[in-house]
């Protein structure tokens, strides 16, 4: 028995937003701890990996640990019929091969059930080591999205690179080049509109800006993301989401040959 | 020449 309630029920209608386009079908797994979620895009260059604490739900029941294949494109269409105010329940009986969301508004005059088929899917499950990374950027999520969505206008890639001057994102394309430099800030009213810079060694990577912009549709789930870069290492993109986890994007570089 | 890193290649299954 599967019962998992989400007072805060936009949550969860952002997560499906923030990685829908990058995967198509995953295992959602539940165990006493959490609702998790890891997957690769059709490509394999890029990673999502989703944490919901139980903690952070009102009502968390999990009887064991149960792995739920679903199809996020019809789990998308299903959320998108809950209101942002909804309060929304994942439910599943043990071997059931449906998944059940409610959905039911603050003052509880309307109620509604959507039951989901759930799927077969053979996913891989990556073991993702402990990194030290050369330089960690914390930055508004909101700066960091315009900054991608500028870029590709007139490039296809991205070089990031940390100095102690700051973190530059520079792009060229048959149009011209563009640098766009960011330095610490945190002289600000508010520390979400902060940028921290951490480093220990400077560092300049490439990466496809296709994934950067899919990544930043989860600009909406926190005010601030977090940007940790190591040479040859696959960049991570996290964005926490506010007492109850994060949804991590880990996209591998682009390598000379 | 620049080429895509696949992510398989940094993070091994388990």
């Amino acid at each position: 028995m599967l019962e998992l309630r989400l007072v805060q029920g936009s949550l969860l209608k952002k997560v499906l937003e923030a990685i829908k386009d990058l995967v198509n079908d995953a295992n959602f797994d539940c165990s006493a701890t959490g609702f998790s979620l890891q997957a690769m895009d059709s490509s394999h260059v890029a990673l999502v990996a989703l944490l919901l604490r139980n903690e952070g739900f009102e009502h968390y029941r999990c009887d064991r640990n149960i792995s739920m294949g679903m199809n996020l494109g019809n789990m998308n269409k299903m959320l998108k019929c809950a209101g942002n105010d909804d309060i929304i329940t994942l439910k599943a009986d043990d071997g059931s091969d449906t998944v059940t969301f409610m959905f039911e508004s603050p003052n509880q005059d309307k109620i509604a059930d959507f039951e989901m088929k759930l799927m077969d899917i053979d996913s891989e499950h990556l073991g993702i080591p402990e990194a030290e990374y050369h330089a960690i950027v914390r930055m508004p999520s909101a700066e960091f999205a315009r900054i991608c969505k500028d870029l590709s206008s007139i490039g296809d890639t991205v070089v990031i690179s940390v100095t102690k001057e700051g973190v530059k994102f520079s792009t060229k394309g048959d149009i011209g080049t563009a640098n766009i430099v960011c330095r610490q800030n945190t002289t600000v009213d508010k520390p979400e509109e902060a940028t921290v810079i951490e480093m220990k060694e400077p560092v300049s990577l490439t990466f496809a800006l296709r994934y950067m912009n899919s990544f930043a549709k989860a600009t909406p789930l926190s005010h601030t993301v977090t940007i940790s870069l190591s040479s040859e290492l696959p960049v991570v993109v996290e964005y926490k989401i506010e007492d109850m986890g994060y949804v991590r994007f880990y996209l591998a570089p682009k390598i000379e040959e | 020449d620049v080429k895509q890193g696949n992510i398989m290649s940094f993070f091994k299954k388990v």
